[in-house]
C-alpha cells in the first residue's frame, strides 16, 4: 500500500468519522489537496469516496457525500471527468435503486444523492454522463419530477 | 481490439 493510499485513506476517515460533531475542515481541506496534488490522487480518492458513500453508516455516507461535493467544487476538470465516468455513477445509482442497495439506504442519503446528481447537470454540463444516469434514473421511475 | 486509456469506462447501470 503505497504512502498516497494510506494518506488518502487516514483523511477520508477523518474526514467521514460519524463521531464528528462537525466537519473536519483541517481533514477535509488535506485530502482535496493530496488527492490533487499526487499522481493517482484522483483515481485512488475517487474509489475511497465510492467506498465511503456506501456506508451502512447513515453519518458516514453523508460526510463522504459532502466530502464528495467539496472535491467537485475544488479539485477541478479531472476530477468532474472521473466522477463524469459510469465507473463511478454506477456507485451512486446503487444506492438508490431498489434493485441494487436502495432498500438498505435512509432516505435521506438517496435524496442527498439525486441532488448532487442535479446540480451536477447544471454544474458541470460537459460532463454529458451525469445527465444520462439522471435521465435514466428517471425513465426508471427511481425519480419523480 | 479495446481501445484501452484515456476514455476507458464501464457501461451505465440500469436502476
Amino acid at each position: 500500500m503505497d504512502v498516497v493510499t494510506t494518506s488518502l485513506e487516514a483523511l477520508i476517515q477523518r474526514a467521514t468519522n460519524s463521531q464528528n460533531q462537525k466537519p473536519d475542515v483541517a481533514a477535509i481541506e488535506a485530502f482535496c489537496v493530496l488527492l490533487t496534488k499526487e499522481a493517482e490522487g484522483i483515481q485512488i480518492g475517487t474509489k475511497l469516496l465510492a467506498t465511503h458513500i456506501q456506508s451502512l453508516n447513515e453519518s458516514e455516507a453523508l460526510q463522504a457525500l459532502s466530502l464528495l461535493d467539496t472535491c467537485m467544487k475544488r479539485c477541478g476538470p479531472l476530477f468532474h471527468a472521473e466522477v463524469g465516468k459510469f465507473r463511478f455513477l454506477n456507485e451512486m445509482i446503487k444506492l438508490v435503486s431498489p434493485k441494487y442497495l436502495g432498500d438498505r439506504t435512509t432516505a435521506s442519503v438517496r435524496q442527498k444523492v439525486l441532488q448532487l446528481l442535479y446540480g451536477w447537470i447544471k454544474e458541470y454540463p460537459r460532463e454529458l454522463k451525469i445527465k444520462e444516469a439522471y435521465e435514466m434514473l428517471k425513465k426508471q421511475g427511481v425519480i419523480e419530477e | 481490439p479495446v481501445i484501452r486509456g484515456f476514455s476507458d469506462d464501464e457501461p451505465l447501470v440500469i436502476a
